[in-house]
């Protein structure tokens, strides 16, 4: 049996917004360790790695290891069904056709169940070497969010080059062109309005806007964002999700002709 | 002009 328990569905709730533009489908392992999404977009060119720990949930029982194929269209449609408040659990049986999701009222006066198929998938597993990248950024995730959708307005690419000094965003298209520096924060008042940048050596990539404006669906679950980049290899996006995990993008860099 | 690479390009399927 597999069951799984948050005492609050905001957190799995974020989690689908999170997800949802980048992927329909994905297969959920679930382990003694928790569990793990690992899916690309249909263009190959994006993955999303999630991480939910086992000892993040208010309750967690798998008694093996299950690969649960799910729409995310119909999961997001669920979660939107729960309230915030509500707590969530997930229970299969072994071998299961289905998943089941309870949402329970705080007063515990509400209880709904909503039974969802699974779906046979083929799947499709990438190994991510261990790389030691040449920048890591730590910014505000909205302030990311915020340059992301900024300067979308002027290109379908966002260039990133990070160096000592700073950090700086460009986007160039037909109408003109746009570039936001933000330098590494002197002395931040909270730590998660800080602007920290660890550099062995400079980065300039680009990106396309439209998958970094699917990556910052996640602002939400956490106030910062960490960017991993190097020369010529995808960029790391990753999210904390408070005690219980967090979520990866990957993301293929554009390159020039 | 600028082209997308893809994943593979750099990750390998296992």
């Amino acid at each position: 049996m597999f069951e799984a328990r948050l005492a609050q569905s905001a957190i799995l709730k974020k989690v689908l917004e999170a997800v949802k533009d980048l992927l329909t489908e994905a297969t959920f392992e679930c382990s003694d360790s928790g569990i793990q999404v690992q899916a690309m977009d249909n263009a190959h060119v994006s993955l999303v790695s999630l991480n939910l720990r086992s000892d993040g949930f208010d309750k967690y029982r798998c008694d093996r290891n299950l690969s649960m194929g799910m729409n995310i269209g119909t999961m997001t449609k669920i979660l939107r069904c729960a309230s915030s408040e509500d707590t969530v659990t997930l229970r299969a049986w072994d071998n299961p056709d289905n998943i089941i999701f309870i949402f329970e009222s705080q007063n515990k006066e509400k209880l709904s169940e909503y039974e969802m198929k699974l779906i046979n998938m083929d799947q499709e597993h990438l190994g991510i070497p261990e790389t030691v990248y040449s920048c890591v950024v730590k910014m505000p995730s909205q302030e990311f969010a915020r340059i992301c959708k900024d300067l979308s307005q002027f290109g379908e690419a966002i260039t990133i080059a990070c160096s000592k000094e700073g950090i700086k965003f460009t986007a160039a298209g037909d109408y003109g062109n746009a570039n936001i520096k933000l330098a590494q924060t002197a002395e931040a008042d909270k730590e998660e309005e800080a602007v920290i940048i660890d550099m062995q050596e400079p980065v300039k990539l680009t990106f396309a806007c439209r998958y970094l404006n699917s990556f910052v669906k996640a602002t939400p679950l956490c106030a910062q964002v960490k960017l991993s980049m190097s020369g010529d290899v995808p960029l790391v996006c990753e999210y904390q999700i408070g005690d219980i995990g967090h979520i990866r993008y990957y993301l293929a860099p554009k390159i020039d002709d | 002009q600028t082209n997308q690479i893809h994943l593979q390009e750099y990750y390998y399927h296992i």
